[in-house]
């Protein structure tokens, strides 16, 4: 069996919240892989993000990158946030494999500032964000925007918004100012 | 340079093969 080599290596982080420990220590390190099979194998033996603890986060970066603003590949970056109400619970899992085959497959295209991608499981509503390594590279976050909905099939009124990394730490904001939309 | 891509339907057919 060949198996079929992807472009970049990825690893999956699960966080799950525990008072006990920093919120760095709740992340941990589930797996990597740089081939098709090695993803596939991975993916149906784990708990999709429907099935696990309310609270807990997926993951998905590229080898080396931690799935943290402090990281250097991430700090001068920002995410894109698709916010998901809470009846959209039963399409999330599918949004999830659908935002991780377009990383892996590298959907971007050209552009390769894409960090990776994270799934927030929140009773208030589920969150995916793809995260990208320069919020002025302005091309590759609007293509990178674009493919993310069409990979999504989201439809056009369904808006996504990018956010700097910077924007997000402020603490006292409810809302976090968005940089752009689409 | 040359790149990896796949497409979405590509990689879910993958899924089944043994």
């Amino acid at each position: 069996l060949v198996k079929h080599p992807l472009q970049h290596a990825w690893t999956l982080w699960y966080y799950e919240p525990d008072r006990t420990k920093t919120w760095e220590d709740n992340q941990n390190q589930v797996s990597t892989f740089n081939t098709v099979e090695d993803f596939w194998s991975l993916f149906t033996h784990i708990r999709q993000p429907s099935e696990v603890k309310i609270g807990s986060d997926y993951s998905l970066f590229k080898e080396n990158i931690r799935p943290m603003w402090e990281d250097k590949a991430n700090k001068n970056g920002g995410r894109w946030m698709i916010s998901l109400n809470r009846n959209q619970r039963p399409e999330l899992d599918r949004y999830w494999i659908d935002t991780v085959l377009c990383l892996i497959g590298e959907a971007f295209e050209n552009f390769d500032d894409v960090c990776g991608a994270v799934v927030n499981i929140r009773p208030k509503g589920d969150k995916i964000a793809v995260w990208t390594s320069n919020s002025n590279n302005k091309d590759a976050l609007i293509e990178i925007g674009r493919k993310l909905k069409e990979g999504l099939n989201l439809p056009e009124r369904f808006k996504i918004h990018y956010q700097t990394h910077n924007d997000a730490m402020v603490k006292n904001s409810s809302t976090v100012k968005s940089l752009y939309e689409i | 340079g040359t790149k990896i891509v796949y497409e979405r339907t590509f990689l879910m057919n993958l899924r089944n093969s043994p």
